[in-house]
């Protein structure tokens, strides 16, 4: 059987808000290290990749691997009648047709169960290999929000280039052009208001605006989010789930013809 | 006109 209690029961909230926009359905693998997803878009070119470590949750149990099949804007459904406060705890026997989520408030006075009725998904695993980037960018996430949501107001792409000089995010559109430049900066004493960036050689790549900006539903999960660009290759833009584990965002680059 | 390529094209299938 799978159990796991997470006490911060509105991280999983966050979780699934960040996801159901992008992916309809998908698989969540329970192992004995922990949970995660693999899925993309319905277009493929973009993927979520979500890693949740056994060791982040207060209670974690899980005798067989298996996949549990999501519709993720169902799982959002239920997982809105848990208080913010509340600990959630999943539950599935082996082979499993359903998910029983029960959502415990802090003080213990109210308890609710939910049972999400799971679905078999055909889904292939792609290997992402680990490497090193040409640009990897840290900043405020909420910086990155403001940055996107902006820009897709007047374009539908950006170019983001990343040299000594900065990062720098163009776009143009009917209404005329935008460029914002972040730079290097860590005299904040709070770490989470710096952008930190380590170049090892000028990159630049073109993406579709309306897949980044949606990225930035996952804001509410951490203070920061690093971006990592590799000429040809997706842009990864990743969130920090605590000490739990952490969500990547996969774009690939728009190519000239 | 940009392109873009699936996911499928970057990652090998496990």
């Amino acid at each position: 059987m799978f159990e796991a209690k997470i006490s911060q029961g509105s991280v999983l909230k966050k979780l699934v808000e960040a996801l159901k926009e992008l992916v309809t359905e998908g698989n969540i693998d329970v192992s004995p290290s922990g949970m995660s997803l693999q899925a993309m878009d319905s277009s493929h070119v973009c993927l979520v990749s979500l890693v949740l470590r056994d060791d982040g949750f207060d209670h974690f149990r899980c005798d067989r691997n298996m996949p549990m099949g999501i519709h993720f804007a169902n799982f959002s459904k239920i997982l809105k009648c848990a208080g913010n406060d509340d600990a959630i705890t999943l539950k599935a026997e082996d082979n499993a047709d359903q998910l029983t989520l029960m959502f415990e408030s802090s003080n213990q006075d109210r308890i609710s169960d939910f049972d999400l009725k799971l679905m078999s998904i055909e889904s292939e695993h792609l290997g992402i290999p680990d490497q090193d980037y040409s640009a990897e960018i840290k900043m405020p996430a909420s910086e990155y929000q403001r940055i996107v949501r902006d820009l897709t107001s007047i374009g539908d792409t950006v170019l983001i280039s990343a040299t000594k000089e900065g990062i720098k995010f163009s776009t143009s559109g009917d209404v005329g052009t935008a460029n914002v430049t972040l730079r290097h900066n860590t005299t904040s004493e709070k770490q989470e208001e710096h952008t930190i960036i380590d170049l090892k050689e000028p990159v630049a790549l073109t993406f579709a605006l309306r897949y980044l900006k949606n990225f930035s539903n996952a804001t509410a999960l951490a203070p920061q989010v690093k971006l990592s660009l590799t000429k040809d290759l997706p842009i990864v833009v990743e969130y920090q789930v605590g000490e739990l584990g952490n969500i990547r965002f996969y774009l690939a680059p728009k190519i000239d013809d | 006109a940009a392109g873009q390529k699936s996911m499928t094209s970057f990652f090998a299938k496990k």
